[in-house]
C-alpha cells in the first residue's frame, strides 16, 4: 500500500458515499444515470468474486464488500426506491455497445485464461468505459447539481490517483499490471473534458 | 508483472 493508491480509495469511497447521500437527501436520482450505476455493479461483481479464493487483506476485504454493498445499495435506491426521478429519457446511452467489446477484448487480451482471470480482464476493461453513460448523460442535459459533479470529479480522481500509484510501484517495487495501467489511463483521459468544466466554471447550474 | 493470485489492488 502507497499514499497514492490509499488516496485514490478513499476518493473512491467518497465518490461512492457522496452518491448515495444525494439520492437518499434528495429522495431523487435525477441526473444520474442509471446505466452506468449498473455497469459499476457488474464491474465490481467480476471483479470481486476472488473475495472467497484469495485472502489479500482485511482492509481489502473489507472495502471490496463497502464497494458492492454500495454499489447494489444505488442500484436499489434508483430502480425500486427512487424509482420515480429516474430520468429515462436522458439515460439512453447503449451499454451493450460497451459489454460486449469489453468481454471480447478479455478474451483476447488477458494475462491468463482461466475464469477468475478473465472475469477480473473484463471488470478492468468496463471500468474503463462505465462512466460514458454518465458523462453522455451530463452533455445530453448542459449540467449537473453540484452534488453530481463533486461525485464525477471524486470518482475520476480515484483513477488519476492509481496511475501516480502505478508509476510509484513501478519504481518502488518494479511491480506493473500493463493491462490495469492502460484501462486505467484510458479512463481517467475520459475524464478530462469533465475535469477541465468543474475546474474552471463549475458545471453545475449552466 | 501482475499474475491472477497476485491482484491486490481494489
Amino acid at each position: 500500500m502507497n499514499v497514492f493508491r490509499l488516496l485514490g480509495d478513499i476518493s473512491h469511497l467518497l465518490a461512492i458515499i457522496i452518491l448515495l447521500l444525494k439520492i437518499w437527501k434528495t429522495r431523487s436520482c435525477a441526473g444520474i444515470s442509471g446505466r452506468s450505476q449498473v455497469l459499476f455493479a457488474v464491474v465490481y461483481t467480476a471483479r470481486y468474486l476472488d473475495l472467497f479464493t484469495s485472502y489479500i487483506s482485511a482492509y481489502n476485504s473489507i472495502m471490496k464488500l463497502v464497494f458492492l454493498a454500495a454499489s447494489y445499495g444505488t442500484i436499489y435506491l434508483m430502480f425500486i426506491k427512487f424509482k420515480a426521478s429516474y430520468d429515462h429519457n436522458h439515460d439512453t446511452f447503449r451499454i451493450e455497445f460497451l459489454i460486449l467489446p469489453c468481454v471480447l477484448l478479455s478474451l483476447l487480451i488477458n494475462h491468463e485464461f482461466s475464469p477468475l482471470e478473465i472475469l477480473w480482464t473484463f471488470s478492468i476493461y468496463l471500468e474503463s468505459v462505465a462512466i460514458l453513460p454518465q458523462l453522455f448523460m451530463v452533455s445530453k442535459t448542459g449540467e449537473a447539481e453540484s452534488i453530481t459533479s463533486h461525485y464525477l470529479f471524486a470518482l475520476g480522481s480515484y483513477r488519476a490517483l492509481y496511475i501516480l500509484n502505478w508509476i510509484y510501484r513501478y519504481y518502488a517495487e518494479s511491480h506493473y499490471d500493463v493491462i490495469a495501467i492502460v484501462a486505467g489511463i484510458v479512463q481517467t483521459v475520459l475524464y478530462c473534458d469533465f475535469f477541465y468544466l468543474y475546474i474552471t466554471k463549475g458545471i453545475y447550474g449552466q | 508483472k501482475s499474475t491472477p493470485s497476485s491482484h491486490d489492488e481494489l
